[in-house]
C-alpha cells in the first residue's frame, strides 16, 4: 500500500482487507482543522472488481455500499457525484467514483457567494498535467515471480534492492528517487518520486493471489528523459515485460481543465468490446480508438500530454504499435464529467 | 493477511482548495510548496492510517510531495 501527500491532495492506495474508505472522515477532519482546507475539490475513488466481496469489511462488501457510504459523506445537496462501474460487469471490470461540488447559484440553500471562486486560477495551474496511467496485472508468469520472494539470510532492506536490480523494475524509470520494501516472506512495494511526479508498484507473487499494480503521474515528456520513450505504449510494454502477466488492465485518468464539463455528471462512453479481438491484425491497433466527430487529435505520445489533458475525449485518438503476445478483449472510452477515462484489456496468446 | 486478499487497490484520491480563510496558506504554497496537507506530521497520518489497518513502514520526501510505503 502507498500514501503520497502533496499540499492540496492526498492519494491513498491500499490493498487487502484493508478498511480504507472509513478514514475518510478522519482525512476530511485533519485537512480541516490541521491545514485550513474545509473545501474539498474534487474526490476520485477506484478500486476493481471484488474478488472475495463477502470477507471485506464494510463497506467494502460491495460497490452500492462504498458509493452509499461516499454519498453520505458528499451529500447530492453539495455535491456532484457518480458511481460507475466500467467494463463487462461480468468480467474484469473497473469501480469508479467520483465526487465535484456544485457551484449552481440555483442550487437550495448554496451560499450566494462562491467560496471556490477565488481559487480558480491556482487549481488550474495544479491540474494542468494531472494525468494518471494504471497497469493492473495477474496471472503473473510464475518464474518471474520468483524474484518477489524474500530470500534465506537476506535482510529486508537486500531483498528490495535485489528485487528492483533483478526483476526489471529498475529499468522503468530509472532517474527517480525509490523507496521501496520487500516483504517477508514475499510480496513487494515500491514508490518512486521524481519532482511532483510519482510511480508506484506492488506486486504478490503467490499463486493463489498472483497479483502486481504499477500505477504512474509521470507525463511521457518527463519519463522520456533520459529513456527514450516515445509513448506510454512503450511503458506499458515495459511493465508488462516485467511481470508476463496473463491479463492485463490498463487504464489512463486524464482531468479536464476547469469549466469543461466539470459541472455535469452526464457519462458518454464508447464502447468497443471483445469484438475485434478475433480479428487478425488488431495486434497493431490495441490502443487505437475511432474518431467521433471533427476535431483534432491527439496521439498517445512524447508531445501530448497537453493535448490529451485539453482535449475533448471524443476527439483523441490513441496511437501506437502492439504489447507483444496479448490480445485486447475491451476497450472503453468514458467522457466522466470532470475526468476522461480510456480504459482497455488485454490477454496473453496461447503459445 | 491473504485471507480474503483482494490484490487489485482500492485508490482514494481527495483534492482540496485552500479557502478564502487560507490565504497565508496558499502564498506558502507558491513559495515553498511545503504547506496544506504537507504540514501534518507523522504520528496524525499514522492515527488516520489505523483506521485504514496500515502501518507506516518507509517514507521519502521531495520539494513536492511526501510518500510512504505502506504495510499490507
Amino acid at each position: 500500500s502507498s500514501m503520497f501527500v502533496y499540499s492540496h491532495k492526498i492519494i491513498l492506495k491500499t490493498c487487502g482487507t484493508t478498511t480504507l474508505l472509513l478514514a475518510l472522515p478522519r482525512i476530511l477532519e485533519i485537512a480541516h482543522t490541521n491545514c485550513g482546507l474545509e473545501l474539498v475539490d474534487s474526490v476520485f475513488y477506484s478500486r476493481k472488481a471484488f474478488m472475495f466481496p463477502a470477507k471485506q469489511k464494510w463497506p467494502h462488501g460491495n460497490w452500492g455500499d462504498e458509493v452509499l457510504y461516499l454519498d453520505t459523506i458528499f451529500q447530492p445537496e453539495h455535491f456532484h457525484t457518480s458511481g460507475y462501474v466500467v467494463g463487462k460487469i461480468n468480467g474484469e471490470h473497473w469501480n469508479l467514483y467520483t465526487a465535484a461540488p456544485r457551484r449552481d447559484s440555483d442550487v437550495v440553500g448554496w451560499d450566494e457567494e462562491d467560496p471556490y471562486s477565488e481559487a480558480d486560477e491556482e487549481m488550474e495551474e495544479l491540474y494542468k498535467d494531472d494525468l494518471t496511467l494504471e497497469v493492473l496485472m495477474s496471472e503473473l508468469n510464475p518464474e518471474k515471480m520468483k524474484a518477489f520472494w524474500k530470500k534465506d539470510g537476506e535482510t529486508e532492506e537486500e531483498g528490495a534492492k535485489r528485487i528492483y536490480n533483478d526483476s526489471g523494475l529498475g529499468s522503468i524509470f530509472p532517474h527517480t528517487t525509490v523507496d521501496d520494501h520487500c516483504f517477508d516472506p514475499c510480496g513487494y512495494s515500491l514508490n518512486g518520486l521524481i519532482d511532483q511526479y510519482y510511480w508506484t508498484v506492488h506486486v504478490t507473487p503467490e499463486d493463489h493471489c498472483s497479483y502486481a499494480s504499477f500505477e504512474t503521474n509521470i507525463p511521457i515528456s518527463v519519463a522520456a528523459s533520459p529513456l527514450a520513450y516515445q509513448s506510454y505504449e512503450e511503458v506499458v510494454r515495459k511493465v508488462i515485460g516485467v511481470f508476463e502477466p496473463g491479463k492485463v488492465t490498463v487504464t489512463l485518468f486524464s482531468r479536464k481543465p476547469e469549466n469543461k464539463d466539470r459541472e455535469t455528471s452526464d457519462t458518454e462512453s464508447r464502447s468497443e468490446s471483445s469484438t475485434s479481438v478475433n480479428g487478425s491484425n488488431h495486434a497493431t491497433t490495441l490502443f487505437q480508438l475511432p474518431v467521433v466527430g471533427p476535431g483534432a487529435v491527439a496521439s498517445w505520445g512524447r508531445k501530448s500530454v497537453d493535448n490529451i489533458v485539453s482535449s475533448e475525449h471524443a476527439n483523441m485518438v490513441l496511437t501506437g504499435s502492439a504489447v507483444d503476445g496479448y490480445l485486447m478483449r475491451d476497450r472503453v472510452v468514458y467522457d466522466l464529467g470532470g475526468w476522461d477515462l480510456v480504459f482497455a484489456q488485454f490477454t496473453r496468446k496461447r503459445r | 493477511s491473504l485471507i480474503g486478499f483482494e490484490g487489485p487497490e482500492k485508490l482514494l484520491e481527495v483534492w482540496f482548495r485552500p479557502n478564502s480563510d487560507a490565504k497565508e496558506c496558499r502564498e506558502l504554497h507558491h513559495r515553498h510548496r511545503s504547506c496544506g496537507l504537507r504540514i501534518v506530521d507523522q504520528p496524525t497520518w499514522e492515527d488516520m492510517l489505523n483506521i485504514v489497518k496500515c502501518q507506516v513502514l518507509s517514507r521519502k520526501s521531495n520539494d513536492y510531495v511526501d510518500e510512504f510505503v505502506l504495510s499490507e
